[in-house]
C-alpha cells in the first residue's frame, strides 16, 4: 500500500467515482455524496476487514491466510503512513459529504455509520481481534 | 491496441471486452450529458 | 537513481547501478489495470460461484463443504483470473537444449489458455533470450556432450545412493577437488539439486539462538533454509549497507531478545546476482562490514559463478577479493555449466562438518554421473585446463555483450534495472496486459523471452528479463535489439527520461 503512485491512485479513483455518480441525471448533489462515501466505504470494509488471505500463493507457509489485508499491511506494525492514510481518507469523505448534504439528519445518520465501520476495525485494539 | 493495453483488457475474453467498453462509454455519455445540461 | 560506486577504497572498479523510478502516471495508469482485472476476476468467480460459467479446477464435492477446505479458493484468485489469460508466454515446450537458438513446439488454445494443443509444427530457430545459459555451455555438440556420453557408457546414469554409502564415485570427488580448485578455496561439496543446497544446509549450519541477516530479495532457497533452521531472521533493504549495519549494530549491541544474551552466530546471507533486479552485490562493504562485526557470510553464486570477473571465478573474482574472506562460498551449476545441482565451499572444517551433518549428504541421492562430467568438462575449459582458451574467451564475450546490451536498449529508451556488467537485464513493462502482450509479440518475431509479473516483482514493476548469453553472437544480439525497438514501439515501452544518446 505504500509502493509508488498507490494514494494518488487511491484518490483519483474516489474522484472517477464521485464524477461517475454526478453524471447520474437524475441523482441530486446530497445523495451522489451520500452514494460516494456509502460506496467507498464498503469497498473498504470489503477489501481491507473482510477478505483475508492473499490472491496468490505465499512462501510463509500460510501465516497470512488467516488475517485481513489491513492486518498484513507493513507485516503488522501499527501507526505507519499507509495506515495513517487509509484512516484519514475516510474521515475526511465523511466531513465532505456532511458538508455537501447540509448536515440534514437522515443523511448524516447513515453517513456516521458507514464511517464507523470503517474506522473501527483500523484501531490497533481490535488487530487479530474476530 | 495501446486502448488494450493501457485498460489491461487486451487480456479479457471478447465478451468481458464488450462488457468493459459498453459500461465505460455509457459512463462517459452519461459524464458529457450531465456536463452538458449543467453548464 | 544511479548509484556510483561505493566507498572509493573498497572498489577496484566502477560499481553502476540504477533503478530508474517508475513514471507516476504509468503507475497509476498499472494501478488501473489491476484493478479493472481484479473487478473482472470477481465477476468471473461470481459467475463461477452460481453455476452460471462451468468451473473447470478442482473443488471440494458438496458433502466435503463442511470439512476444512482442502483447495484455497482465494490464494489462487490470481492464478485463475491473472495468469491462466496471459499464462501462453510461460512453460513454453523446447525441442532440444536451451542455447543461443532454439526449435520451439507451436501450441494453441481454444479455450483461453485453459487447455493447449500442439499444432504438430516447431517453431525453429527461435533465438533464446530467456534461457540461463551464460556461458553458452547448454550444447549438444562438442567436448562436454562428447565426455558426458562417454561417462554415461561406463558409469550409467543413476547413482541410487546417497554419498554417505555406496553412492559416492570417484568422479563426485575429482570433481569437488576441481571446484574447490576453481574457486581458490581449500574444500568444497556438490550436490544434486540448487535448491536444496541452500535448503538443506543452511539449518546444517544454523540454529536455535543464532541470528540471520537476509537481504529482502533473496531467493525462495535461501528464506525456505532459513526458516528450516530455527534462527532469528532480520530482513535488511536490497543492496543497502547502511541498513545491514544497522541490524549488525542493533544484533551485537542489544543481542537476542528478552534475554540480551549474545547471539551465538550472525550469519549474513546475500545473493551474487539477484537475478530478478539484475544487480550485483556490494561484496566489498558486506565482507568489511563481516570483519568490523565479526560474522559469517554465506554468499550464494547461483547466478554469478562463472558468469562474473575476469576468469569467470564469480563476483569475488569480480571485485578481487580474497575467497578465504567469504565464509561459506555457495553456487550452482546449472546457470554457467550447462549442468544441475549446486556447491558449497569453504573451509575444510567447515565442508567435513557438513559432509557428516547435511541433509542431502545423509538422504539425497548423489549427482549423476553424466552430469558431474559435464560439470568437470566444462570447468576444466573455464580454467583452461584443456588447453584451449574457449572458457577465457566466453567469459570475455559475456562480459562485452552485457555491457553492448545493457547499453544499446538504454539508448532506445527503455528503463533498464541493475549493474552494468550484469548479464541478467531485467527491463521494465509495468502494465498487466503488456506482460502477455510482449512475451506474444516478440515470440511472434521469433524471439523467445521470460517475462515476470506481479506477484514475483511488486505490482508495479512488471518486466521482461534477458539473460545474455557467450553463445549470442552481434548478429543475434543487434537482431534481438532491433525487433526490441519495434516491439518497444508497437507497446509504448520506452518510459525512461534518462534516454542516453547513442
Amino acid at each position: 500500500m505504500n509502493s509508488r503512485g498507490m494514494w494518488l491512485s487511491y484518490v483519483l479513483g474516489i474522484g472517477l467515482l464521485h464524477i461517475i455518480l454526478l453524471s447520474i441525471p437524475f441523482a441530486s448533489v446530497p445523495v451522489v455524496w451520500t452514494l460516494t462515501n456509502l460506496i467507498h466505504n464498503l469497498c473498504m470494509y470489503l477489501l481491507l476487514h473482510t477478505v483475508k488471505g492473499t490472491p496468490f500463493e505465499t512462501p510463509d507457509q500460510g501465516k497470512a491466510r488467516l488475517l485481513t489485508h489491513w492486518e498484513q499491511m507493513d507485516y503488522g506494525v501499527q501507526f505507519t503512513a499507509s495506515r495513517k492514510f487509509l484512516t484519514i481518507t475516510p474521515i475526511v469523505l465523511y466531513i465532505l459529504t456532511s458538508f455537501y448534504t447540509k448536515y440534514d439528519r437522515a443523511h448524516f445518520v447513515v453517513n456516521t455509520v458507514s464511517l464507523l465501520t470503517v474506522l473501527i476495525p483500523k484501531l490497533p485494539q481490535l488487530h487479530g481481534v474476530r | 491496441y495501446q486502448y488494450l493495453l493501457i485498460t489491461g483488457i487486451y487480456v479479457l475474453e471478447p465478451w468481458e471486452k464488450s462488457l468493459f467498453n459498453s459500461i465505460l462509454f455509457s459512463a462517459i455519455a452519461m459524464v458529457i450529458y450531465t456536463s452538458y445540461v449543467f453548464v | 537513481g544511479r548509484t556510483a560506486s561505493g566507498d572509493g577504497s573498497l572498489y577496484t572498479r566502477p560499481f553502476v547501478e540504477s533503478f530508474e523510478e517508475t513514471p507516476m502516471l504509468v503507475a497509476v495508469l498499472t494501478y488501473m489495470g489491476y484493478g479493472v482485472l481484479t473487478i473482472f476476476g470477481y465477476l468471473r468467480d461470481y459467475l463461477r460461484h452460481w453455476k452460471i460459467e462451468r468451473c473447470y479446477v478442482a473443488r471440494e464435492k458438496e458433502e466435503q463443504k463442511d470439512f476444512v477446505p482442502l483447495y484455497q479458493d482465494f490464494e489462487n484468485f490470481y492464478t485463475r483470473n491473472l495468469y491462466m489469460r496471459i499464462r501462453d508466454s510461460w512453460n513454453r515446450p523446447i525441442c532440444g537444449v536451451p542455447g543461443a537458438k532454439m526449435d520451439l513446439m507451436e501450441r494453441t488454445s481454444f479455450d483461453y489458455n485453459l487447455t493447449f494443443e500442439y499444432t504438430g509444427r516447431v517453431v525453429p530457430d527461435v533465438i533464446n533470450l530467456g534461457s540461463y545459459n551464460y556461458l553458452g555451455f547448454a550444447e549438444n555438440t562438442g567436448p562436454c556432450a562428447d565426455s558426458a556420453a562417454e561417462v554415461t557408457m561406463k558409469y550409467g546414469v543413476g547413482v541410487a545412493s546417497t554419498r554417505q554409502e555406496i553412492g559416492n564415485l570417484d568422479t563426485h570427488e575429482e570433481m569437488e577437488k576441481l571446484v574447490a580448485k576453481f574457486l581458490g578455496v581449500e574444500s568444497a561439496m556438490a550436490f544434486g539439486m540448487g535448491f536444496a543446497t541452500n535448503s538443506m544446509n543452511i539449518p546444517a549450519l544454523v540454529g536455535k539462538g543464532c541470528l540471520i541477516l537476509s537481504d529482502e530479495l533473496n531467493h525462495a532457497s535461501l528464506v525456505l533454509g532459513a526458516r528450516l533452521s530455527g534462527s532469528t531472521i532480520r530482513v535488511f533493504k536490497h543492496n543497502n549497507m547502511q541498513s545491514l549495519e544497522k541490524l549488525l549494530r542493533e544484533a551485537i549491541v542489544l543481542g537476542q531478545p528478552r534475554t540480551h544474551r549474545p547471539w551465538k552466530k550472525i550469519l549474513i546471507v546475500v545473493e551474487g546476482i539477484y537475478s530478478m533486479e539484475g544487480s550485483i552485490v556490494r561484496l566489498p562493504e558486506v565482507i568489511a562490514l563481516k570483519k568490523r562485526y565479526r560474522a559469517y557470510l554465506y554468499l550464494d553464486e547461483a547466478h554469478s559463478i562463472g558468469a562474473l570477473g575476469q576468469r569467470g571465478r564469480g563476483v569475488v573474482d569480480y571485485f578481487g577479493l580474497d575467497p578465504c574472506d567469504v565464509d561459506v562460498m555457495m553456487g550452482t551449476f546449472t546457470k554457467s555449466f550447462g549442468a544441475a545441482g549446486g556447491y558449497i565451499a569453504g573451509k575444510r572444517e567447515l565442508i567435513e562438518y557438513l559432509r557428516s551433518h547435511s541433509h542431502s549428504a545423509v538422504y539425497a541421492t548423489s549427482m549423476s554421473p553424466p552430469v558431474v562430467e559435464q560439470i568437470l568438462t566444462s570447468m576444466k575449459c573455464i580454467m583452461g585446463e584443456d588447453g584451449t582458451t574457449i572458457g577465457c574467451e566466453r567469459v570475455r564475450q559475456l562480459a562485452e555483450s552485457t555491457v553492448y546490451f545493457r547499453k544499446r536498449l538504454r539508448e532506445l529508451g527503455f528503463i533498464i534495472y541493475g549493474n552494468n556488467d550484469s548479464p541478467v537485464v531485467p527491463m521494465m513493462l509495468y502494465m498487466p496486459a503488456k506482460i502477455g502482450a510482449f512475451g506474444r509479440e516478440m515470440l511472434k518475431r521469433n524471439i523467445g523471452v521470460v517475462v515476470v509479473g506481479f506477484p514475483a516483482t511488486p505490482i508495479i514493476e512488471s518486466r521482461a528479463r534477458f539473460c545474455i548469453s557467450a553463445a549470442h553472437t552481434k548478429d543475434i544480439l543487434d537482431r534481438a535489439l532491433s525487433v526490441i525497438s519495434e516491439v518497444g514501439d508497437l507497446l509504448q515501452l520506452k518510459y525512461s527520461r534518462h534516454r542516453i544518446q547513442s
